[in-house]
């Protein structure tokens, strides 16, 4: 069955770095709390103008938003809710 | 049986065991199964070839999927070729010269401990599950493990990121397993495939370097000729490219091991999509991202033999 590890409230967030500054805050962020990288596999690799997806902790959403308005840096939630989405991809009809 | 068996869900190890075994019963001319070493866990690393017995050895194709254990489109894809290939196998015409005149060798799951892991604890785990000395912190990151420009770039020396290296080039048992295969079948493996997800990319060598291949120019036509038969089907669109600077370097990856080892057509897949799903890929879409895919590796494969 699927896994038992549950990830009610986890968000995956697209961000869109387009300077420097940006890439370094990203790269701060991931010193400061737990970051589950997707896309690209780790913060070494995150590049300005390379779209970052990264998956974020309920308890952290509010401070990377929050870091994400401050720095002017454009982002959107690619996905709202983890624990619906690992449930949504079962969706085989015949299951 | 493989009779009731579904290509279009998502599988458990146990369920992908069992088949494997059935597909090599079901079709002892065309299916052979072999186990290629264990896992950290102890479980049998299975290795399926795929070709008509002749007698003697013929050319081969390596193909292995579901290194990084959350990408589940991977093995999915695996269990889509093999099945295709024993189906299509006297009606299809490439797939038959394919496996009259080559081998395949299909590696259904490489990180099988982990895929185990994803299944019933950790849905978004990626690496091993070997433990390492000194941290709590489990796993390393197989596709940054072999020996090509190991832990240089775009990899981690730190055994809690999802990047690790691991302590040394192939700690992995499991890379060593697949390693050591190639390695002693080197004389006959022409090709070498890896499947990933995600991000839509057919990406070959290198990519622990900005270096151009040697074979940059072949190789660069081979991509985009088979990201346009893949995209024939439904669309989808793939870009292509060395690694390095097509998305990021990172080195210790098996495609630019397996290139640096001679085996001069050696790609990377990274399968749908672009990040609306991710890793969670719904089932509704194996069945047209494997059939879109069957059609650029079979293109690969085509060329192969022909410039074997």
């Amino acid at each position: 069955g699927p896994s038992t590890s549950r990830f009610d409230g986890v968000k995956v967030f697209r961000l869109k770095p387009d300077n420097e500054y940006h890439v370094n805050e990203i790269k701060n962020l991931a010193e400061k709390i737990k970051l589950n990288f997707w896309n690209p596999e780790g913060a070494d690799q995150v590049t300005s103008h390379l779209n970052v997806d990264v998956q974020v902790n309920d308890e952290d959403v509010l401070l990377v938003k929050d870091l994400l308005q401050r720095s002017g840096m454009e982002y959107e939630v690619l996905i709202e809710d983890l624990q619906k989405a690992i449930e949504r991809q079962f969706d085989n009809k015949h299951r | 049986s493989t009779a009731g068996y579904s290509y279009e869900k998502y599988n458990s190890w146990e369920k992908i065991s069992e088949w494997a075994e059935s597909m090599a019963t079901e079709n002892p001319t065309l299916v052979t199964k072999t186990q290629i070493g264990q896992t950290f866990e102890g479980r049998h690393m299975v290795l399926l070839k795929l070709g008509k017995n002749t007698g003697f050895a013929k050319p081969a194709i390596f193909m292995d999927c579901g290194i990084h254990a959350r990408e589940w489109i991977s093995p999915a894809f695996c269990q889509w070729f093999v099945k295709e290939a024993v189906t299509s196998y006297g009606s299809d015409p490439a797939m038959t010269s394919l496996l009259n005149n080559m081998d395949v060798f299909v590696l259904p799951v490489f990180n099988i401990d982990g895929y185990v892991y994803t299944w019933t604890r950790d849905r978004m785990w990626r690496k091993t599950r070997s433990k390492n000395s000194g941290t709590t912190c489990v796993g390393t990151d197989p596709n940054r493990n072999f020996d090509a420009g190991w832990c240089t770039v775009g990899a981690s020396k730190q055994p809690c990121s999802e990047t690790y290296c691991g302590s040394r080039v192939e700690s992995e048992i499991e890379v060593k397993a697949v390693a050591d295969f190639i390695r002693k079948n080197r004389s006959i493996i022409k090709a070498y495939l890896t499947i990933h997800s995600y991000s839509q990319l057919l990406l070959f060598p290198y990519s622990y370097t900005t270096d151009l291949a040697a074979h940059h120019s072949e190789l660069l036509d081979i991509a985009r000729s088979a990201s346009n038969a893949l995209y024939s089907l439904y669309g989808t669109r793939y870009t292509s490219g060395p690694g390095a600077v097509t998305i990021y370097p990172a080195a210790g990856g098996s495609d630019d091991w397996a290139y640096d080892l001679g085996i001069k057509y050696s790609f990377t897949f990274e399968l749908r999509d672009e990040g609306r799903f991710g890793f969670l890929l719904p089932e509704s879409q194996i069945k047209p991202t494997c059939e879109e895919t069957m059609l650029a590796v079979k293109y690969i494969a085509t060329y192969v033999q022909e410039h074997n």
